[in-house]
């Protein structure tokens, strides 16, 4: 406000693209922190589809990024991976930083044709990653 | 590090150990006799080293039935739909044995008519248990019967030592008398053979012979000539076996529900729900505290 305090007083600057989320966005979600990001796959690829009738593609999806130092609010991680990164940082770097890991998964139904012409239809626990954490 | 294959073969073998144990790599991992416990695609990681594992081609039909079934059962991303409530994590179709002659139709006695079908079940593992079982039957959709046609269908099932039908073993054979129609442009067919075949999996056998006698009567008088019987029933039956998988790393529907409705419910009921024991403890507590 150029009336009251030093004129000179530098006003924040402004993004030139005045796109206001995006400027926040920088604030909130710092660059590659711990988060899912996606593998689609078909099975092709891995030339197994000629037993894996379905699904032809899959996204077990993955965990990938660095873990800030406060996780307790965004990846509900024990108190435990704050005192690992404390030790981390002030005390001997040779420990790990806590990793980024799934933390829930989803199923996955695999429709396949057995050694002996036979046809099963399986539901696999843990096949998806759903969700992130830091550990 | 120990790689993939390393880790099926401690899987495979068998071994507890934690660190890692290479293989010696001239040793083909023995996929054949790794327990089926291995989910599929580490399995096929074992299979990898053993030539070429030759793989018999399923019916095209079955095949079909199957697909439908996976489309029925699944979201479009292959995740196993959450509103179904059965407990079977599992369904295997199995066609009867190629090497058994083709099982023809043949005119036993007036409009009887009977087909013996072989069935290798060899596939199913241990850990996983039948819930349901039936035969399915494939019908060209060209025929079509008037709706008053109703069939009494009489199943004998037996568990065969070995593969040819002339050593049946003779333990008491199940029989059966199912009735049930062939509806308008119904392409399949389905005999519940549960009932018959439990005993018969649950005790391991895994060799299972089953004769099948049709009749057919229209308006409760008329038997249905054999002729249109024969062109209306394609082939012989595939058997479809419904399981629950026990092991660990099969998907148990019920634990998720389980999971859902301990956060849909209120502590006191959750803990009834979850902890039954933990209350009947508490009472137990109580009622001796008050002895006391």
């Amino acid at each position: 406000d150029e009336r009251t305090g030093d004129p000179k007083a530098k006003s924040p600057k402004m993004p030139v693209s005045n796109n206001l989320s995006e400027y926040f966005k920088q604030f909130l979600f710092p660059e590659n922190e711990c988060e899912l990001h996606d593998f689609k796959l078909s099975f092709s690829q891995l030339k197994w589809d000629n037993w894996i009738v379905a699904p032809h593609r899959y996204n077990p999806r993955y965990c990938k990024g660095v873990c800030p130092r406060l996780v307790r609010h965004r990846y509900g991680s024990p108190v435990h991976t704050m005192v690992q990164n404390i030790i981390y940082e002030k005390l001997d770097s040779s420990i790990p930083r806590p990793s980024c890991v799934p933390a829930k998964y989803s199923p996955l139904s695999v429709l396949t044709i057995e050694p002996d012409g036979s046809i099963a239809y399986k539901e696999y626990e843990d096949m998806i990653a759903t969700k992130c954490t830091c550990r | 590090s120990q790689t993939l294959e390393d880790e099926a073969g401690s899987l495979t073998s068998g071994e507890t150990s934690l660190e890692p144990k290479p293989l010696p790599r001239d040793q083909p991992l023995d996929g054949e006799n790794s327990p089926s416990l291995l989910p599929p695609l580490l399995k096929v990681l074992v299979d990898r080293h053993l030539p070429g594992a030759p793989r018999l081609h399923p019916d095209s039909r079955a095949l079909r039935y199957m697909k439908r079934l996976y489309k029925a059962y699944t979201t479009k991303e292959g995740i196993p739909k959450s509103d179904r409530s059965h407990l079977y994590n599992t369904v295997r179709l199995f066609t009867p044995n190629a090497q058994h002659p083709q099982p023809s139709w043949s005119q036993v006695t007036g409009g009887l008519q009977s087909m013996d079908l072989l069935f290798n079940l060899d596939r199913i593992t241990a850990p996983e248990h039948l819930l349901k079982s039936v035969l399915l039957y494939s019908l060209k959709n060209s025929v079509s019967f008037s709706s008053t046609t109703k069939c009494m269908c009489y199943l004998i099932v037996k568990e065969s030592e070995c593969s040819s039908p002339s050593y049946f073993r003779s333990p008491q054979p199940f029989t059966i008398s199912l009735q049930f129609e062939f509806r308008k442009n119904h392409k399949w067919i389905e005999i519940d053979v549960t009932t018959l075949l439990q005993p018969l999996v649950a005790s391991k056998k895994r060799n299972i012979h089953i004769a099948v006698n049709f009749t057919c009567l229209e308006d409760q008088q008329n038997p249905v000539q054999d002729e249109l019987l024969d062109m209306a029933i394609l082939m012989a039956p595939s058997l479809l076996v419904y399981l629950n998988d026990t092991s660990a790393q099969a998907y148990h529907r019920w634990n998720s529900l389980r999971y859902k409705r301990r956060h849909q419910m209120s502590p006191d009921q959750r803990d009834l729900f979850l902890y039954p024991m933990e209350e009947e403890l508490t009472q137990s507590r109580k009622f001796s505290r008050h002895r006391r």
